[in-house]
Formats: structure tokens, C-alpha cells, sequence
């Protein structure tokens, strides 16, 4: 599986919506200081709901919401908020699963010798322990999905209270239900594959103990 | 489950030795405190880069730390590979030779995994499969552009 | 004596905003929670860089968080001047185009006090009067040569 | 004035002793990582008593003394001393003095117009006030010198206890008595003129308080 596009709408430094589109293998991003690269990791660990506000370089989440005009920000700098409507930030991360998909019907298709023709697709072969440690995403049907879409929003109101809401494939759903989603698929907020600006000496200042603990979550 | 620990502990130890030494040109391993506790104990990195005796973490240098941590991340991919790694300029306290090297063995686990990597330096960039360009006219918003290599 | 903090607080304003400005392309200055009553009040930098609207200094990226930081250390030098500065990699999170306007401004600097500075960027070495080479065979003691520029 | 050299004898990696020759002006320090480029630095703020050991990434003092071998490093790290004498680490850091001598021979003259021919270089037209905002070195017969040494040395014991003195031109002195000479230099341990490696973005994380008091300190 990878990432194959995150869709940036009013989050930090992106204004209106932005399609970062995205290949496996090795890609790099660059650009000048204060472009918005590390936004962009930023709007992925905000969707996926990896981070805290001050891991995405926020006060509070409010003020992750795009603030483009000078006078909106210079009302957000003096403590109150100038917004005269409710402004909202979102972020779609969507995974290709096409891999894992056809993974999984071979899989089906070998455990399943006595499927009559033309009946494809179906788990009974397997134990539910199997699909708990296949990382495939099953739609209602049971067939797995080729891609998987989490979505973000947060609303701001001129107020100054948010909400924030998660979307699988446009979905509501919890925090929990997400991070139980994106553990089938490996993805875990303590999974060290995120080294942000600054960090990467990170685990060598750690304390031992918190070091050992990263082998104790992997095992 | 202390098997389960010592099971992951050695396969993260053995994958540490081999990637700490082709990006450091070093000897590197793990280390409990106390082998005979371990789900109570300590994890040090052992580091000698180069050729050096082994010396207390803290006092490595900045490009010293960068390769250790690096290391021991490449390390635990490895052992338990994520579908996708997101790096925001890992490779600021690199010299050239350094950045190269981690240049070659980013490209070769993205093989495994997709790699995500921010950088300003010349040799990261060019050994991507590609770059998106990012850029902000003054005061307007983030733009993208795709280069393909 | 709050007179004589005024006397330096604007004067490391004055030359804050003029360093700034050089350094980022951006307006920046410093600003007093409570000027009413300096000697409690927290000092903060309010940093526009290149048009972009104010931000509070925490969401700044690291390039602009250091272009900040170090136009506050020059308008502190321009006040109250050290005869010496030692940088050790303060050009790390910049891109090329800001690593060469640092180097400028310190190539200005340097006629005023003596700058020793610690980099592995190319136009930060080119912009030096002479360059001190430092290298460390394989497991030897560091040895240091002097390259004149 | 500036600092014209800084000899490393046994210290961090340098064994033996080194001379970094320095002039004024803009001078770069680069090379490979983990070469000595930084520890340059920390012997320059050890010499002059800048910085506490954590500041120059030692546990303890003990961790400044050259270890080359790896038998000696193997015991460090296991915790004991395996030195079988006493060693010691010394930093010299000399100030080149020439300009401020002569700026101060000509206040002189300017000030004592009756001195007769030949009577060079007395303090006598000039109040205590004057000389003390003057950034002069005066030596035991109230001349200018054109040069300062500052050396620290630090023995440690096969026991492992240490004893750390600091020296001005080859005699000994406490770390209050060299810091009074430095702050006549306009060198102060918070002074703002050195800047260590990750540490540029400090200004910006510090608490505003802290910030203000480094304006108190300069008025
Ligand atoms: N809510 C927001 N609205 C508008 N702009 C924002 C918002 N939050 C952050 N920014 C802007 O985003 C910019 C920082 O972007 P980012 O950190 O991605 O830069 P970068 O490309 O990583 O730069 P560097 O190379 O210096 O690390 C800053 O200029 C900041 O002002
Ligand atoms: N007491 C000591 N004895 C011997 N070597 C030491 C001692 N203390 C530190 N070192 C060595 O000094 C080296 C670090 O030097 P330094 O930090 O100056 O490197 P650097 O040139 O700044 O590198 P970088 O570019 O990565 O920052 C390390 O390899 C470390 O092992
Ligand atoms: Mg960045
Ligand atoms: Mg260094």
C-alpha cells in the first residue's frame, strides 16, 4: 500500500484545495524556506489524527485553519478572533490498496479450492484470525477495497469553539475506530516512520527506558 | 511474552549492526542494561562511527546522531516494515559523503516502503524517484509542482 | 534604569528591523506584552517574513525561525558589540538563496568583530576570509589546516 | 581584539596538542562529520570558563580528557577508570590585544599633554571610571599588553576525582577573577555571541521573560 494523494483544503499555508499527488518508491519534496513543505507532512499526520496540535508547530487547532488575509491574522495575533463566518480546514488522505486487495483474493482463492465457478471473492476460507492480520480494508460486501479515504474536518467559528471530525470514505467515525483502521494497515501514531524537522536526534537524547519501549510496542 | 521481546530485540540488534556500519562506516549495536530483566531495563545504542572507540551518545557529534538514529529507524523497519515513511529534512547535520550514503539506502528500502522525504540537499534530491516542488509566492499560498526524474 | 532598558530596547528594535528586513526580505520588529511596564513584560518578535501576515513565532518554519533568530543576535551585536562570534551550523535549515544573504551579512559583520564560524555549506565557506579545515582519520586525532581564501 | 589562538592539548578528540591559528575578520571551520569541528568551539568556551560540562556534551569534566585508546574508552563506558596515571586536558586561548593597547597609548597621550618626552604610557591623566570602560589588559606596571592568555587546565586521577584551574597569562586565578577580566572584554557567559550546533532556533523557543532579561543584561 501507499499514499497516493493528500487534498489540502484552508490548512496552514495552503488557501483554497491542493492535490499532492503521490507514488510508492522515493519521493522527495523541496522547495524555499517557509514554502510549505513540512505543511505538508503536517496536513497528513492532521488527517490521519497522528499528532497533537503542538506536533503540527499549532497553539491550539484553531489556528490551523488558513489564515491568508492580513487582517484576519493580525486579529488572531492580538488574542481574538476576526472571523465573520465559520471557517473550516480539510484534509483527505487516500491509500491505494490495490496491492493488498489482489493479495487477498489470491489468498481467498487458494483457501477456498471448492468455490463453484464464477463465485469469487468470499472469506469463508479463511479464519477470522487470517483477516485480522491480512492488511486489506473489506467494504460491506466483504470484497476488499482498492483504496481507502480518511478525511479530516475542522470547523472554526467566529466564536472562536471547533469542532473536528474523521471519515473513512466519507463516514463519520471516531478517533478510536480510525486508529483501529489504520493498525490493520500498520499505521500506528508511536510508529517512529515520522521524523519531523528537528527531530531526528530524537531517539538518541530519548531516555533509555523510552528507547526499550519502542522494541517492547513492537513485539 | 519476555520471548516475544528478545525475539524483536535481536532481529532490530542484527539489522542495527548491518545498516549502522554501511551508513557510518562504523561498528554499532543494541545493548540492554540488564539482559536478565529486560521488560524493565534500559536500551542503549552502541556507537563507534569510523573506527573510534565507543563513546557516551551525548557527546557524538550532530552527524554522528543523525546516522546512529537513522540507523536504528532503517533498523526497526526492517523488523516491522510501515507501509510508508514521512522524513522532514533528516539530513540537515550530513556532510556530502554522509548524505550520499543515505541517499543510496533510502532509495534501496523504498524498494520495501514508500518514502516520503523533505530536503533542501542537492544529493537527496537527485537520487528520488521523483520531487514535488513546493513554493509560495510572497504571501500567497503553497503551490505544488511535480518534477519527474 | 527602566530609562536605560528603553535606551536599548529601541536600538536593538531600530536595528532589528533594518537586519531583519536584509536577512528575510520581510518586515519584522520587537514588541513589549506590557510596555507600561518593561521590566516584568515578556519581549516578543513579531516576523512577517517575505509579506506572509503575521504568525505566532511557533508556526514559523525552520528556515524563518532561524532567519528571526539570527537577526536578533545582529541587532543585538550592533548595540552592545562582542569581539568575537562563534556559529556552529547556524545555516542548517536554510535554503540556498537565504544561506548566501547569511553569508553576506556576516562577510558585513565580520569588519566589525570576529566571526568563527562552523558550517558544511557551500556559500557560507565560499563568503569566509579563509577557511580552517578540520579532518579525522580513521579512528585518529582530529587534525586542523588552515586554506586561505 | 580578537582571538588569535586557541591550543588544544589532550582535549575531546584532539590528542596530543594542536594550534588553531586564528585571524580577524570572517573565518570558516568545515570538514566531515565527527571530525573536531565543534569541539573546536567547546575548548574555546572551556578555556573561558562559558559553559558548564553538559554544554560541551560531557556527563562530567573527566569525559573532556582525549580517551584514544579503545581500552581506555571500553572502561569509560562500563563506568570505571581504567587510566593507570593522572592525565590532563589544557585549552590556551589567546587574545591578540594590539589594537585596544594602542587605542589606549593614544587616549593617554591625549589625556596627559605635560607628560615629558620619554614618559610614555602613564594612567595617571585618565580617572578609574575611564580605564574601567576601556577594553584594555593593563600588566603589572600599568602598560597596555598587546596580548592575553587564558589557559584552564583539567587533571584527572586513576581514581576518577579531577581539580579544573584556570590561569591569565600563566598565573593562577579563579573563574570569578577571569570573568571579571573577559566582562572588561565585553565577553560574557550569557552573551549571546556563541551559538551551538541545533541551537540557532533557541531565541524563538525561549520563554518572552527570558528574552527581555538578555536586553536588561545589555543596559
Ligand atoms: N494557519 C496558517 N495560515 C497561513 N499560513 C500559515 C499558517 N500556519 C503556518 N503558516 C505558514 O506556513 C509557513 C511555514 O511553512 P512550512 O513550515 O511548511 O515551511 P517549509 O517549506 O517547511 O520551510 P523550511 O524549509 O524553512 O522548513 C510559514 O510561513 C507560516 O507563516
Ligand atoms: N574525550 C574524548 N576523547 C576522544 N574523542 C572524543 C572525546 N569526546 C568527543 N570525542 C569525539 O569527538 C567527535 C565529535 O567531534 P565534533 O562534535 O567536533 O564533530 P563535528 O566535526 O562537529 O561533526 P558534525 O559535522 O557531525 O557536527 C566524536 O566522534 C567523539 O567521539
Ligand atoms: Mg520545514
Ligand atoms: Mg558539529
Amino acid at each position: 500500500m501507499f499514499v497516493k494523494r493528500v487534498e489540502i483544503s484552508n490548512f496552514k499555508s495552503f488557501g483554497g484545495t491542493v492535490a499532492v499527488p503521490l507514488l510508492p518508491g522515493f519521493t522527495a519534496i523541496s522547495g524555499p524556506n517557509g514554502s510549505g513543505k513540512s505543511n505538508i507532512l503536517d496536513a497528513l499526520l492532521f488527517a490521519l489524527g497522528l499528532s497533537s496540535s503542538k506536533g503540527m508547530r499549532a497553539d491550539r487547532l484553531p489556528d490551523l485553519v488558513n489564515q491568508s488575509s492580513v487582517g484576519a491574522a493580525a486579529g488572531a495575533a492580538a488574542g481574538k478572533s476576526s472571523r465573520r463566518s465559520t471557517v473550516e480546514a480539510t484534509v483527505t488522505v487516500t491509500f491505494d490498496l490495490t496491492a493488498e486487495a489482489r493479495a487477498f483474493g489470491a489468498a481467498i482463492a487458494r483457501s477456498t479450492p471448492d468455490t463453484p465457478e464464477g463465485e469469487e471473492g468470499s472469506a469463508s476460507g479463511l479464519s477470522e484470525a487470517d483477516l485480522g492480520a491480512l492488511p486489506v480494508v473489506l467494504d460491506d460486501e466483504g470484497r476488499p477495497q482498492e483504496e481507502l479515504r480518511v478525511t479530516r474536518r475542522l470547523r472554526v467559528t467566529p466564536q472562536g469553539t471547533y469542532t473536528s471530525n474523521y471519515y473513512l470514505d466519507d463516514r463519520p467515525c471516531t478517533l478510536t475506530e480510525l486508529h483501529q483502521q489504520l493498525n490493520r494497515l500498520r499505521i500506528y501514531p508511536e510508529g517512529y516512520n515520522v521524523v519531523l524537522q528537528g527531530d531526528v536526534t530524537g531517539i538518541i537524547s530519548m531516555h533509555p527506558r523510552e528507547r526499550r519501549q519502542i522494541i517492547d510496542e513492537l513485539a | 511474552r519476555q520471548q516475544a521481546f528478545y525475539e524483536a530485540y535481536e532481529a532490530v540488534d542484527r539489522n542495527f549492526r548491518t545498516i549502522f556500519a554501511e551508513l557510518s562506516q562504523g561498528d554499532g549495536r543494541l545493548h540492554l542494561d540488564d539482559p536478565e530483566d529486560p521488560l524493565n531495563s534500559g536500551l542503549n545504542l552502541i556507537a563507534h562511527p569510523k573506527g573510534k572507540p565507543v563513546r557516551r551518545l551525548a557527546s557524538m557529534s550532530g552527524g554522528e546522531k543523525s546516522l546512529t538514529a537513522l540507523s536504528f529507524i532503517f533498523a526497526l523497519q526492517r523488523y516491522r516494515p510501515s507501509p510508508f515513511y514521512a522524513f522532514d529534512e533528516v539530513d540537515m547535520f550530513l556532510d556530502g559523503a554522509n548524505v550520499e550514503r543515505l541517499a543510496k539506502m533510502v532509495r534501496q528500502q523504498a524498494q520495501e516502503a514508500q518514502f516520503i522525504v523533505v530536503s533542501l540537499r542537492r544529493p537527496t534530491i537527485e537520487s528520488a524517484d521523483r520531487v514535488i516542488g513546493v513554493t509560495q509566492a510572497r504571501g500567497a499560498h503553497t503551490q505544488v509542482l511535480g518534477i519527474a526524474l
